[in-house]
C-alpha cells in the first residue's frame, strides 16, 4: 500500500459528506446506499465516522461530473478515467468526483458505484494507489462482487497506518493477494483452456500462456463475473470448446467468456448420488472422451457422449492411479500425462504406463 | 474500412501511452514526440516505472501487455498542485 506523499490526514475522525448531485444511471436511493456502504468499508476498520449532511459544506463533497469540470483534472468520456478524489484538506480536499459519462450501476453491468466510491474515499482519507493487484486501492477497476466484498488486508494495513485500528474488540482482517511462488498455496482447481493453463486459488487465477514466461494474475470475476470465487473443480472439454466449473453441488458451463444458458445446474443431474456434496477435481481424457470426477478417495467416470456416469463407478483412486493416495485438489491432462495436485505436491502420472513418473512442487508450471 | 494498418495501431498505441504516462507518471512532453523511441528516453523510463508498478515485465518498451493494462478503466489522479 502507499500513503499520499506528505501524509495528509484529517485531524479529526468525525467526518461529514454531502452528495451534491446524482447520476441518471441509478435510482437515488441506490446511489445513497452505495455511498454509505463505501464509507462503511473504512469506518469498520478505523475510528473514523462518516455523517451525511444535506446543507452547507461538508468535508467530502461528492458529485457526478463530465469532461472538464473546473478542477484542472478533466474527465475523458466513457471508460478510461472513471473517477478521482482529492487528498484530505480544506476546500476541495477530500472531494470525490465520478465521471458521469460512465455507466454506473449497483450491480456488475457497467461500473459498480460502491466499488469505485470505496476506492476514491481511500484517496479522500489520504491513501495513494497500491501496487497489490488484489487491493481496493489498486488503480485499475476490477469486477469484484460487491455483495461479497471484504476490504483486503493491504488496505486495512494502509488506513490503520493513518488513523489507527478500530476500537471494536474484534480486529478486522481481510483477504490477501497470493504471490506467485508462495509455497503455501494450494490450488483450488486447474484447467487447460485453448492451449493455456489456468491455476485457480480463492478469487484469483494465474493464467499461463505457453509462449509467455510470466503467468498473469487475474480476478476470476474479471473474466466471468457470474462465477463464484473459491471454485473447487474445473475441466476443459475441447470437443465442445467448453470449460466447466464446480462448487458445492452446482456447476457452470462456459464457452470463452460466456456462461451458457441454463447454468448453474445441479451436479445430481449428472447422476451423482446425494452422498456426493462437492467435487474435488475433474479432468477430461481426450483419448476416451470420458471425464473423471475425483471425490475423496474415489472417482467417477462420465461419458461425455452418452452424458451419463459409467457403470461400475465409483472406483478407488489408488487402485487405478497407483501412487495417488492423497486427496486430489486439482488435476489436468497434458501431453499424455495427468498432473495430480495434492496440497503443495504435484504427481506426473503416465496414462499409458499407469504410474507416477515424477513428483514436483505444485507451482512448477508457474516458473517457481 | 480502410483496414487499420500496423503503423496506425502502433501510432494509436503511442498516443495512448503518451496520454497515460503524462496523466499518471508526470511525463513531460512539451508537445514534441522526438524522445519516444530511444531506450533511455523519459518516455521509456516512464514506461518502465509503470511496468514495475503493475508487475509487468520491465522492458521500457510498449509491448501488447503494457498497452492492455493502459487500456483498462481506472482511477484518475486529480491535479492537486494547481
Amino acid at each position: 500500500y502507499s500513503i499520499t506523499p506528505g501524509r495528509p490526514v484529517w485531524d479529526n475522525t468525525d467526518l461529514t459528506y454531502r452528495i451534491l448531485n446524482y447520476t441518471p444511471d441509478m435510482a437515488q436511493a441506490d446511489v445513497d446506499r452505495a455511498i454509505e456502504k463505501a464509507f462503511k468499508v473504512w469506518s469498520d476498520v478505523t475510528p473514523l465516522k462518516f455523517t451525511r449532511i444535506y446543507d452547507g459544506p461538508s468535508d467530502i463533497e461528492i458529485a457526478f461530473e463530465t469532461g472538464d469540470h473546473g478542477d484542472n483534472s478533466p474527465f475523458d468520456g466513457p471508460d478510461g478515467l472513471l473517477a478521482h478524489a482529492f487528498q484530505p484538506g480544506k476546500g476541495i480536499g477530500g472531494d470525490t468526483h465520478f465521471d458521469d459519462d460512465e455507466k454506473w450501476s449497483k450491480g456488475t453491468n457497467g461500473y459498480n458505484l460502491f466499488l469505485v466510491a470505496a476506492h476514491e474515499f481511500g484517496h479522500s482519507l489520504g491513501l495513494s494507489h497500491s501496487d497489490d493487484p488484489g487491493a481496493l486501492m489498486f488503480p485499475n477497476y476490477s469486477n469484484d462482487d460487491p455483495n461479497t466484498f471484504h476490504l483486503p488486508q493491504d488496505d486495512i494495513n494502509a488506513i490503520q497506518d493513518l488513523y489507527g485500528p478500530t476500537t471494536n474488540a474484534v480486529k478486522p482482517t481481510g483477504p490477501t493477494t497470493p504471490t506467485i511462488c508462495d509455497s503455501k498455496i494450494i490450488f483450488d482447481a486447474i484447467i487447460t483452456l485453448r492451449g493455456e493453463i489456468m491455476f485457480f486459488t480463492d478469487r484469483f487465477f494465474w493464467r499461463k500462456h505457453p509462449q509467455t514466461p510470466q503467468a498473469e494474475l487475474n480476478f476470476i470475476k474479471s473474466f466471468w463475473s457470474s462465477l463464484p470465487t473459491g471454485i473447487e473443480a474445473a475441466y476443459e472439454n475441447p470437443e465442445t470448446d467448453q470449460i466447466l466449473f464446480f462448487k458445492g453441488s452446482k456447476y457452470w458451463a462456459l464457452s470463452g467468456y460466456e456462461v451458457l444458458y441454463g447454468y448453474p445446474k445441479s451436479i445430481y443431474q449428472l447422476g451423482f448420488p446425494k452422498t456426493v456434496k462437492k467435487i474435488d477435481a475433474a479432468v477430461y481424457i481426450e483419448e476416451t472422451q470420458k471425464t473423471y470426477f475425483f471425490v475423496g478417495d474415489k472417482y467417477w467416470s462420465y461419458d461425455e457422449e452418452r452424458k451419463v456416469l459409467d457403470k461400475d463407478f465409483p472406483r478407488e483412486i489408488a487402485e487405478d492411479f497407483p501412487g495417488i493416495t492423497q486427496k486430489v485438489h486439482a488435476v489436468f491432462q497434458k501431453n499424455g500425462f495427468l498432473y495430480f495436485f495434492s496440497g503443495q505436491r504435484q504427481y506426473e502420472f503416465s496414462i499409458t504406463s499407469k504410474k507416477v513418473m515424477r513428483l514436483m512442487k505444485n507451482n512448477s508450471w508457474l516458473g517457481c | 474500412f480502410p483496414a487499420v494498418t500496423e503503423a496506425n495501431i502502433m501510432e494509436r498505441n503511442m498516443q495512448l501511452a503518451e496520454t497515460y504516462l503524462k496523466r499518471y507518471y508526470d511525463l513531460e512532453t512539451d508537445g514534441k514526440h522526438f524522445m519516444r523511441r530511444t531506450s533511455s528516453s523519459p518516455f521509456s523510463e516512464k514506461i518502465r516505472q509503470m511496468q514495475e508498478f503493475f508487475g509487468l515485465k520491465v522492458t521500457g518498451k510498449l509491448d501488447s501487455e503494457t498497452v492492455r493494462v493502459m487500456q483498462q478503466p481506472r482511477c484518475g489522479v486529480p491535479d492537486v498542485a494547481s
